[in-house]
């Protein structure tokens, strides 16, 4: 499996559309501090399946939605699509070995998964990653400050690490 | 269940020493199972020495330390089952610049051999002059993301300017 | 008691504003005492929001604008009563080059005012020559520390050659 | 009052004997990853009262003492003392507003404290500091990584701050 493009829309900072090509290798992302850069990697987190607010860093999943600026309006709705090539023959939905998996969420509504144009599950987009050693709370996920925590933490916490690689 | 367990932890443990020794150009680490025989209910505990420096509790060991060390074995859980992608949010700001030379060594290394796709958030010079590509993201307008390719001088001027 | 205990209060949030407006270049911050009416049992809320940024959750700012924030709110504590002595380890190392800089007039103008002595720990070159004196610790014999006074040319390669 | 003067024997990665002197002003202090740097703060906070080993990174505070390294043997005593000038005179055991804290803990014994030779209580050494708005937590002494735990904190947590400032 292989992670193409990353579009976001109405997400935290990205109120417009925005698109991440990814390609093998190295990749840099820079930029001030505050400007939006550990906003993109939520954003892919998001769409893999993230179900808690607090890994959003924020109170509820609410505050994922683009929540206005000095100079424009908060926004009701966001959505992030992930593009992804070579999946499994037995995925959901995938045509061609092609996948383009979205999450769309409204205020005060919840949000929905669909897998190239169709309705899927949460579950559906758990087993889409689960096969493939990845996932919202994939070891390789290194949030802003989270490379101390696998130090700092007990035993049975990084019971996780082990099974994610089995 | 129990013999892929025990698979995956000697192929991570092998991973993790090395790594380890790698990235510190010495020394020696490695993980045990603790408080239990049972690999389903049992805990995993990371020991880890520095070159020159005796065993100790791992909370004793500098940020850099244990950064570094962190860095190996997720990287080791990395080689043990590959996933397609890897992200590493600013992992190389508790480093002082000849750890982040070897970070970077390793992750030009790991790239060289596979298809696999990383995204790496940095402040770093160095760093950012290692990557095969930049993106950066601005906001020109106040509160509002803007992603752009960017070259590497252009990147250094974002960097600067803020 | 009380009296005494709100009228720090005040002090603070004035400096916290006034420091945060400063480093940020805009925007806007405040304390509140939350919880009680009592100031003796109330907990202290932090309200920030950088410019041209809506007011939002503290867990929704970036890490730099956490340190940025934090830095703003120490130093009130320590213009409100200034202590004898203030450390910083590592507090830059989020930050990127604009805020490392003007976090670093902040402290030249800090301490120009008074007889306060600053231990300022750090890996980036820019705060390292803003300080008035550097000492280097080295460890040439594996696991053993030791202090000495360098100039700022020799510290520059203490950072390269680790 | 006006700090010094620190020295360090034994005292973790420091097993000869150190010496920093504080003047007015920035001091920076620089150092490869693991060569000592918040070793030194460390020494700082545990002269001035540090009674938590888990504040000193170790399980015991017995890991302050030097535990030996592939060249040399471990230690089993480690001592720290920092300078003072203009002293209050109430000062306890002040000399012409000089006084010399110290503390020194042996394997298995415990530490103490004394102020120029003479032994004195960890309360005494408590008061000392408190009446100048410092200490072994105080708000001013930022430890590597605690810089975002104010942010972090629940409000009533935060209330030390202002108690310190008062
Ligand atoms: N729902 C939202 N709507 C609008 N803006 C948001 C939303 N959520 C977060 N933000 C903004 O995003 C900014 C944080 O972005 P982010 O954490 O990605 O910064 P960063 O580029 O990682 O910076 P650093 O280098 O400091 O880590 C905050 O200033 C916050 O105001
Ligand atoms: N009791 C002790 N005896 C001997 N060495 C010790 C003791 N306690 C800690 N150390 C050593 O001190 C080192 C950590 O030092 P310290 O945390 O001061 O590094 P640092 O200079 O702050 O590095 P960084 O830049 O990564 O933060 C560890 O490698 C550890 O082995
Ligand atoms: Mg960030
Ligand atoms: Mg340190």
């Amino acid at each position: 499996m292989d992670f193409v493009r990353l579009r976001l829309y109405g997400f935290k900072s990205f109120v417009e559309p925005t698109e991440l090509v990814i390609e093998p290798g190295l990749t840099g992302i820079v930029g001030p501090n505050g400007c939006g850069k550990s906003n993109l990697i939520d954003g892919l987190r998001w769409v893999m399946g993230e179900t808690s607010a607090r890994q959003m860093r924020g109170r509820e999943m609410d505050d994922v939605i683009f929540g206005g600026s000095a100079g424009r309006p908060l926004r009701n709705v966001a959505e992030i699509s992930l593009s992804l090539e070579n999946v499994p023959r037995d995925a959901v939905h995938s045509e061609g070995g092609e996948i383009t998996l979205s999450r769309r969420i409204e205020r005060n509504q919840g949000s929905t998964y669909s897998i190239n144009g169709r309705d899927v599950r949460a579950r559906d987009v758990h087993l889409l990653f689960a096969d493939q050693a990845t996932g919202a709370r994939g070891t390789t996920l290194v949030s802003q400050g989270g490379i101390g925590e696998v130090i700092g933490a007990k035993p049975a916490q990084r019971r996780a690490l082990l099974e994610e690689a089995a | 269940g129990r013999e892929r367990l025990l698979a995956a932890f000697d192929v991570i443990n092998k991973h993790f020493g090395t790594l380890f020794t790698r990235l510190f150009r010495g020394g020696h680490a490695h993980l045990t199972l603790v408080d239990s025989d049972d690999p389903f209910e049992a805990g995993l505990e990371i020991m880890a020495s520095p070159p020159g420096k005796r065993l100790q509790v791992l909370s004793l060991l500098s940020g850099g330390e244990q950064a570094l060390t962190a860095i190996a074995l997720t990287m080791a859980v990395f080689l043990t089952n590959p996933a397609p992608i890897c992200v590493l949010d600013e992992v190389d700001a508790p480093l002082d610049d000849q750890n982040v030379a070897r970070v970077c060594d390793l992750l030009e290394e790991i790239t060289r051999g596979s298809a696999t796709r990383f995204l790496v958030v940095t402040h770093h010079p160095m760093t950012m002059a290692r990557m095969q590509r930049l993106f950066g993201v601005t906001m020109v307008e106040r509160g509002i993301s803007q992603l752009v390719s960017v070259d590497f001088k252009v990147a250094e001027n974002l960097r600067a300017v803020g």
